[in-house]
């Protein structure tokens, strides 16, 4: 028998957890660790403070001398801002929450890897995670649980003390297996030092010895900002929210005070004192009593109603009753100067000023070229667009090529050099060479490619070693369906003189996005878009020739040498 | 500015659409295809109904005659027990929302496939889809959208007609791109037709050319029956929802009437009117009544408060005030008869007779010597475990070998017979071998491995190629990564005579489970997980046995004919 059933998306990656990377006790460890580590260094990220981030693991006491898999706790503090106390619980309680929804650089974008971290450690030791967060003198220590099937925080206890400093500390105890997760563990912290080289980390392991990195510059990058999106990666839905929220969604219980103040208590024949009173009433309160004389509303039911929008052509008001949440609409009667007004609001800007307005380097000029080869009128109001309309502008602006690279000002690269004199210090090798490719987009996303080359010196084994980074994350699985191994893969070594198979070498490719194109919810690998192939591609012979000339130098000069 | 915000699961899936492979046009039209073919067979699978189904491409009116990609609309009919009319909307208007989440084999488990192709349809095209699902002498259409930021349907019209008939239909229009699709998609539909060869299977492309498969058997498989969770399988979060089920939860509100009935109305002393009438009270009003008194409630009080759980070693009640969604505890003061009724009501089972109770294939015996590994007393009450002992005991069960097998009656496997007519039918090869393993698990999820391979005749190329199944779905991207692939990669081939890049040689295998262990919600491919892949290696060393006799006899009549 079918029984219809809704799971929350807590239980969802409860049943799914491999999908998000938590698929067994060690690599469960390694996510952990990550996910926590991610978070500490996006929070210092953003705020520009210099990182100090210290990962600890220790095995629980319950657990001494037991064998692998075992219960570890994990902590990991952090110097960042910190979270205001307030939002802890949904922060850690919930999947799908948090602030990095918006169309800027960071390495978080599902708002669950934390939550992720403490599930796993729930299920498998059923103990609590403690967070405490430190800041305007005082620290808040919640101790704390998941309510998997509602996707709700679930506080089992909660303290404040005075304190000073400023930070973050998350801990989780969880079943995990450090003799197969240490090596993976200690690559991930020693290959994010070389990538983030303005950060203090350090890693405490279960036997007791460290690894520390100490910071090798003191300039931080500038934080990515916000921006606009990118006329090239507009879908429909994307268009059409753009569009709802230019024309404004309208709070009719916004305006009700002064609604009341303003014509309500002025008379009982709304229409009439309306009318009479309209020049002297400001725009909102307009909006309200038109709305209210639409829809038959009297003034103390204006909080029962959610207005969804107003459909200029068909001439309908679209809302929502709060009580039940059952959609109604309601065709505008023919009452001035309310339906006017109404239909004024409703149809919005122009096209033209919308999209100077909506779009990132997007001017006058480039905008009434585009409408040119989108054959639109640029004067036509975007509330009276119609559905096909709609669809034509944003298969328009897919195809169109006239529209300039996207702005880099929401990306935030490591730049050249703090990419060679990370590279150096891990590798210590005898030549580097890096490379920054000019920022381009895929779908609209603007991203940029950094890479670099090492060659001898302190680099051990033979042959090509990659070494992945994405939005200075390092990604240590699943290399061989990556995009950047595709590319090495793809190209002609020998023609450099380099020989793939048994030189020292050491390559690492970094690509930095509004959005990364990860395969997995476990941030794993990256999808072969074809822009992002083709800057990679571009990036890797570029080094390959740099290589190539100081291999034939090197051998010029032994050569030399010789004689 | 860090602003906190939540997405709902389907504005998840969304902005993530390439997690759940709706990554292009190419892509996005393959996968509209098959979570529409694979609802149709899951359903008429469920209901033991020989299915036809039908899917038909075609370019949408307004995009005749222009290049790809363009608009498709694409309709998939079955003839399968169809859906009750109240649950069309969500049904296909929420993501997370469908009838596959219980331990039994289906293609369908995440509850979204339907509603992400419609997502994509709505996003590129701005148009609904339609659903048509006729059954008792009626058919009902819905004409919908979604409104993605909030999970929900909206439905832009609804009609009911007299009809004869029973099945589903489902029309998408989404952006498309057939000219590259059309491989994967007739290929698709082939070997679905191959695994699922009791089914009628039809397809009509844009051109007007039709595919076609007729059903070679009329038998149909037993539908896979739900089964309880083995014991292999649990972890704590599972054994903590399974304990908490058989305490039963107690529903406070639904003994009102009775409550009043049987005690409120005969005095206002409630604890002295309790008492004196104890023995004439159903069980489930004294613990509404114990309840009442010990969270000092009035009787109108108690729809405002839901009961979440006694904890009988604390002496606690934990229970959440509905109008505003706070937790709360509450001890229980030491009133007689109440408490000792509440504590044993919370004491639950004993721990014996809850396993025998809640898991596949464990009788006293087995119980018993798992509880005597595990060091814990079968006669202890399963509310009074403390979280170390649910901890214990869940990890207990994960390393205890002393269970049987799973139940594979929750499984339904194709069979020797039919896989090797759907090979046949298909490859039309000189030769096939097929085996099914016996039935095996994989972190407590039971799961059968069938394999076949063919040889010669009708097969084309050089080289083995293989058609991999997973729950009678074929998986036609990411070979490289799958388990398969490994486990064939690695076979040493020439030790059986048999020229693994040379001869014209077909493998099947297929994968049936309650729960196949994907690596995408795109269900591409298949993690390897150890049981999987000694399983599969036992199949296709077999298999490469049976083919590598059929060459030597072959080689052998060949020797004899020259002589
Ligand atoms: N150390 C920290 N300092 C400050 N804020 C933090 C810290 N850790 C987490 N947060 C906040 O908690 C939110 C939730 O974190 P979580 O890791 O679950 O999701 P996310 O980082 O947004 O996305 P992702 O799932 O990709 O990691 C973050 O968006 C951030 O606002
Ligand atoms: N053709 C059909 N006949 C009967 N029921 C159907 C049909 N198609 C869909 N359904 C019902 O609608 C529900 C939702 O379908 P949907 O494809 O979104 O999710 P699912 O099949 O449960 O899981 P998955 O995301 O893995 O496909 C199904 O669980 C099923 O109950
Ligand atoms: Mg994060
Ligand atoms: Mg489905």
């Amino acid at each position: 028998m079918s029984t219809f059933m809704e799971i929350s998306p807590s239980e969802f990656f409860y049943r799914n957890r491999d999908l998000a990377g938590f698929s067994n006790p060690t690599r469960a460890l390694y996510m952990t660790v990550r996910e926590l580590v991610e978070n500490s260094l996006d929070a210092c990220d953003s705020s520009g403070i210099l990182p100090e981030v210290s990962v600890s693991i220790r095995e629980h006491d319950d657990a001494q001398g037991m064998p692998d898999p075992k219960q570890y706790t994990v902590s990991v503090r952090d110097n960042g801002p910190a979270i205001d106390p307030e939002h802890v619980p949904l922060a850690f309680g919930k999947v799908l929450y948090g602030t990095k929804f918006t169309l800027r650089q960071s390495r978080g974008m599902f708002g669950l890897g934390a939550t992720m971290a403490i599930l796993y450690g729930q299920i498998t030791t059923n103990r609590p995670a403690v967070i405490r967060t430190v800041r305007d003198g005082y620290m808040h220590e919640y101790v704390m649980m998941l309510d998997i099937q509602r996707n709700k925080p679930i506080i089992l206890s909660k303290s404040s003390d005075a304190r000073d400093g400023r930070g973050l500390e998350v801990s989780i105890t969880l079943v995990g297996d450090y003799s197969k997760a240490q090596q993976k563990v200690r690559d991930y912290i020693a290959q994010t030092a070389l990538i983030t080289p303005y950060a203090d980390i350090m890693l405490e392991e279960p036997s007791g010895s460290s690894l520390s990195f100490r910071r090798i510059m003191d300039r931080m990058p500038n934080p990515p900002v916000e921006v606009k999106p990118h006329p090239a990666g507009i879908d429909v839905e994307t268009l059409r929210r753009l569009i709802q929220n230019e024309i404004g969604s309208i709070a009719m219980h916004e305006a009700k005070e002064r609604l009341i103040r303003e014509v309500a208590r002025h008379g009982d024949d709304l229409v009439g004192v309306a009318r009479e009173r309209w020049d002297r009433l400001s725009k909102d309160v307009r909006t309200a009593v038109s709305l209210l004389i639409m829809l038959d509303l009297k003034v103390e039911d204006m909080d029962k109603v959610r207005i969804d929008r107003i459909d200029p052509l068909a001439g309908e008001v679209h809302y929502t009753l709060l009580l039940d949440g059952e959609y109604a609409t309601a065709r505008m009667k023919d009452i001035e100067p309310f339906r006017s007004h109404l239909l004024s609001i409703a149809m919005g800007d122009t096209l033209l000023s919308f999209l100077v307005k909506n779009f990132q380097r997007v001017g006058a000029s480039t905008a009434k070229r585009f409408l040119e080869y989108a054959g639109m009128d640029g004067g036509k109001r975007i509330g009276m667009l119609s559905n096909d309309e709609i669809v034509r502008l944003a298969d328009a602006m897919q195809r169109h090529s006239g529209f300039l690279p996207p702005d880099a000002t929401c990306l935030s690269p490591i730049g050249g050099d703090a990419l060679e004199a990370g590279i150096r210090s891990i590798f210590k090798p005898e030549f580097v060479a890096v490379v920054q490719r000019p920022a381009s987009a895929y779908s609209g996303f603007p991203f940029i490619v950094e890479a670099g080359i090492a060659y001898g010196g302190g680099i051990e084994g033979k042959g090509i070693r990659l070494y992945r980074f994405a939005n200075k994350i390092p990604l240590l699985y699943d290399e061989g369906s990556d995009v950047a191994w595709k590319v090495i893969d793809e190209i002609d070594w020998a023609r450099y003189k380099v020989s793939a198979d048994e030189m020292p070498i050491a390559i690492v490719t970094h690509i930095c996005s509004t959005r990364i194109p990860y395969k997995t919810v476990g941030k794993e690998y990256i999808a072969d878009r074809p822009e992002i192939e083709y800057e990679l591609k571009n990036a890797i012979r570029f080094l390959a020739r740099r290589l190539s000339i100081h291999l034939s130098r090197k051998g010029n000069l032994a050569m030399a040498r010789k004689r």
